[in-house]
């Protein structure tokens, strides 16, 4: 999957474990290449928490993503 | 608040749960102590009540766990996930799995604050989906805030009122 700009200082573990948690709780396919299908993704989640939609695995966004949580998804599917 | 998909709920005034496994890292009566406490904060919102069975199959079955336990959603050791449930339905629908693999307390000691997780999971085990009100219940992540006088949220007590009505509707 290329990476945006602004994942430089994102590490491919924490690229994972982020494509992980969203397809867990929002659904995102991660069989796809589509980048703009990650970053939709990652705009539904932080608007969820309330983040700005920037669509970028930025510091704040990985945070909360490894706050222990339910399991259950945060939007319908 | 938010609810899932088709707003699943129970239809019957009377629910059943039976608690079909524990923890080691508390004793059996304060986790029945604790989900009672845990219905009884919804109960007192809604025209429901909750009816404790020890055999058989009940509406909301509850359990601890570790790994994969039989549904399609694994659990994944210490942190992380913690619990989940189903929304009201057939089979599996009502029921509410926690991580046997986290470190359960009852508030005095570190560690996952049962109460507080029961009564998110049995939220969703009578129809709410997750809340994007950081201060509800139904909010999906794991807080460290005060808990010495948890209790539902505006947000929570909306939202499970739109499901079942008021208890002084009755």
């Amino acid at each position: 999957l290329p990476l945006p700009e602004e994942a430089k200082s994102v590490s491919e573990l924490q690229w994972d474990q982020a494509q992980h948690y969203l397809k867990r709780f929002y659904f995102h396919d991660t069989k796809t290449k589509d980048i703009n299908s990650l970053v939709i993704k990652l705009k539904e989640m932080q608007k969820f928490f309330g983040l700005p939609m920037t669509g970028e695995l930025n510091p704040h966004t990985i945070e909360i993503m490894k706050k222990p949580r339910c399991g259950v998804p945060d939007v319908a599917e | 608040y938010s609810l899932f998909p088709s707003s699943p709920k129970w239809t019957s005034r009377v629910i059943t749960y039976r608690i079909v496994s524990y923890t080691s890292d508390l004793p059996h009566f304060v986790v029945d102590q604790i989900v009672a406490k845990a219905l009884s904060m919804w109960s007192e919102q809604i025209p429901l009540d909750f009816k404790r069975v020890r055999f058989g199959t009940a509406n909301i079955m509850i359990g601890f766990a570790r790994g994969a336990h039989g549904d399609q959603y694994p659990f994944d050791g210490p942190g992380n996930t913690l619990a989940h449930a189903f929304a009201p339905g057939p089979g599996l629908g009502g029921d509410a799995h926690f991580d046997k693999d986290e470190y359960w307390t009852d508030g005095s000691s570190l560690g996952i604050n049962f109460l507080v997780a029961a009564t998110h999971e049995l939220g969703h085990s009578l129809g709410l989906a997750h809340s994007s009100d950081p201060e509800a219940v139904m909010y999906p992540t794991y807080g460290n805030g005060d808990l010495l006088d948890f209790s539902l949220a505006e947000d929570d007590i909306k939202g499970i009122q739109r499901l079942y009505g008021k208890r002084n509707d009755l």
